[in-house]
């Protein structure tokens, strides 16, 4: 995992993430605030009250605002990845990819709906579940021109780093190893049902930043921890505590990160719609003084 | 990396899903492997 | 930061062109992925090398030293191999000895399981893929057929790997296969080192069945269970499996243990053919001759 793409370009402390994105907004913050000026010195006639109301309406999201937006914009990918009953692996590359990209954008740079299909696209491609371009824009009624325009800029704005390690193979591999450990001791058809709950646990950390933060073992043991905090702390216990081989995982060390990042995966607050037109329309004025 | 931190030991893993796909003509026909799979999964568990 | 100096290839998706690497003086390959024209947007195989080649490194696969944009199109930078097995084995002007051959073929198993390892299928494993950098190290390239192993339900493409190196259960159109396919082209490709001709030239795809059963013998239900599932498997002449006395007539040079690891990366049953680890643990690697020292190839 440590040589992986992941790792080395998309792993995080939550202060450097923070300061990231605050960076990215300040960098676009300016350019937004350079070009309303020069509107208001090509347009002196404009009067007092279009000057007010252009200084007020016509200025930078901030660096919240912008998280919120994304990650709005992050769970209505998922949603239409999964109308299109696309893999889930397909529809956490997608969102992946969609929430990296403005790691490295502002939405003031590209607002959130023009990346939208350019993300589910390429995420079809490099998890080689192809649509054409035709059939693709066809099922989400948009045009190839839109979808293809911004494909070098997200690869670009991607790192050239497209393999993802999603939680839902750990996950498997833990359903796997659980069964090895706790042999005889767990009913088969709740795991079965543990399983099912898990899966959406770790789609839901998508969407947040732990995928940032953690390790997918970590994200998985932490969704089961969330499930079923005496199953997953009975397997931990046999499954480490007795690790002879010094140095190779503290049982203690590991289970603090688990809870940790439990906390970090429920803590998630989910945008809201009002919340998120309203940054769409500020992004708006902002690029389109005129209009104001 | 020497130290798996899992055996793989397909006897031990009751997977309705994958017992399901070895059990199919076409799958057995291409060459299809459990433990591939299986091998595969706890490698991303154990990464 | 790189120079394009000297166009060296064009390819259906690519431009290759000779280059250097200003900050080091290192000579690179610059692959200019071509865009204009792809109806589809950015093209698979330019994806598939880009995302495969970022998570490998690995002294026998070829390095992604940069990929960057420039007006427009996606470059790859790649550590520059001037020469690949293919030109060697056709130049019979160079002559080469079992230790070279047990070295060429110990490099392209170790990149092959440094693939599988990350769970990644090249698809395209051919003398002309396997190329040789100046220090003689030889090194996987062209992943651009490559995948890494889904779920495992996935659908895969038969429509894989250079005819000659072809797996049988690629041939009969199988799409739930496994890192065997690889392996059988690493096969294919030790007998045609010891040969230094192509071991199963197949005229087609339907001929290239033939010449493979003609060659290895018709497998059949008993030895390859659901074998007869395939619908082109009723309409295969039937061969007899080849003695052993037969396969050393054929590779005279060949070891007993040369023999048997040929027959394990060989064997027509997926399921029992030999995997990488098998291959890199058999006695062959062990007994003499010891491999060549890269730098000593020719």
């Amino acid at each position: 995992y440590r040589h992986s793409s992941q790792y080395r370009m998309w792993s995080f402390t939550p202060e450097q993430l923070a300061q990231k994105r605050v960076e990215i907004n300040a960098r676009a913050a300016t350019v937004l605030e350079t070009r309303v000026r020069s509107f208001l010195e090509q347009n002196p006639d404009l009067g007092s009250d279009e000057v007010a109301a252009i200084t007020e309406k016509a200025v930078p999201v901030t660096a919240d605002e912008e998280v919120l937006l994304v990650n709005y914009f992050a769970r209505m990918l998922l949603t239409f990845a999964t109308k299109m009953n696309l893999p889930t692996e397909v529809a956490a590359t997608a969102v992946t990819f969609f929430r990296r990209f403005y790691l490295n954008n502002s939405v003031m740079d590209i607002v959130p709906k023009e990346i939208f299909y350019t993300t589910l696209f390429f995420a079809c491609k490099s998890e080689n579940f192809f649509i054409g371009i035709d059939s693709f824009a066809k099922k989400t009624k948009s045009k190839n021109e839109d979808v293809l325009k911004y494909e070098f800029r997200l690869l670009e704005s991607l790192q050239f780093t497209l393999m993802n390690h999603h939680p839902f193979k750990a996950l498997h591999g833990f359903f796997l190893d659980i069964q090895n450990i706790l042999q005889g001791k767990v009913d088969l058809n709740y795991m079965g049902q543990v399983y099912t709950n898990c899966k959406k646990t770790i789609m839901e950390a998508i969407l947040t930043d732990v995928v940032y933060f953690y390790s997918p073992p970590q994200i998985t043991l932490a969704a089961l921890l969330k499930e079923d905090e005496a199953l997953a702390m009975r397997y931990l216990d046999l499954k480490f505590a007795n690790e002879d081989s010094p140095g190779v995982l503290h049982l203690e060390t590991l289970r603090t990160v688990i809870v940790a990042c439990k906390d970090t995966m429920s803590a998630n607050a989910v945008p809201s719609k009002e919340q998120a037109t309203r940054t769409v329309a500020k992004i708006h004025f902002g690029q389109n003084p005129l209009s104001v | 990396d020497l130290q798996k931190r899992y055996v793989l030991s397909e006897t031990a893993y009751h997977d309705p899903f994958i017992n399901d796909l070895q059990n199919k003509r076409e799958f057995i026909a291409s060459g299809f492997r459990a433990d591939f799979v299986y091998d595969r999964m706890l490698t991303e568990a154990f990464m | 930061e790189y120079t394009k100096e000297k166009r060296v290839g064009e390819g259906t998706y690519a431009v290759v062109y000779l280059g250097t690497k200003q900050s080091n003086n290192r000579k690179i390959a610059i692959k200019e992925i071509k865009t204009s024209g792809f109806k589809d947007g950015l093209d698979m195989s330019a994806i598939r090398e880009v995302k495969y080649l970022q998570e490998m490194n690995h002294v026998n696969v070829i390095e992604l030293v940069d990929v960057f944009m420039a007006q427009n199109n996606l470059n790859l930078v790649l550590e520059f191999l001037p020469a690949d097995l293919e030109m060697i084995i056709k130049d019979q002007s160079i002559l080469f000895t079992p230790a070279d051959i047990k070295s060429w073929l110990l490099m392209t198993l170790r990149g092959v399981h440094h693939c599988h390892r990350n769970f990644i299928l090249h698809r395209d494993l051919k003398p002309n893929n396997l190329l040789l950098g100046p220090d003689g190290q030889l090194k996987l390239a062209d992943f651009g057929l490559a995948r890494n192993l889904g779920s495992p339900q996935d659908l895969l493409t038969s429509n894989v790997v250079t005819r000659w190196y072809r797996a049988p259960e690629l041939l009969f159109g199988a799409r739930h296969y496994t890192g065997a396919i690889d392996m059988w082209s690493v096969g294919v490709i030790f007998a045609e080192l010891m040969l230094r001709i192509p071991y199963l030239p197949g005229k087609d795809d339907v001929d290239q069945i033939d010449v493979t059963f003609r060659a290895l013998g018709t497998p059949t239900d008993k030895d390859w269970p659901e074998i007869s599932t395939f619908s082109a498997y009723n309409k295969i002449q039937f061969y007899p499996p080849p003695s052993r006395d037969e396969l050393r007539k054929r590779f005279i040079a060949a070891t007993e243990n040369a023999l048997y690891l040929m027959s394990g990366m060989l064997s027509l049953n997926p399921h029992k053919r030999w995997d990488s680890i098998k291959a890199l643990t058999s006695q062959y690697f062990v007994e003499l001759p010891e491999p060549t020292t890269p730098e000593e190839l020719p």
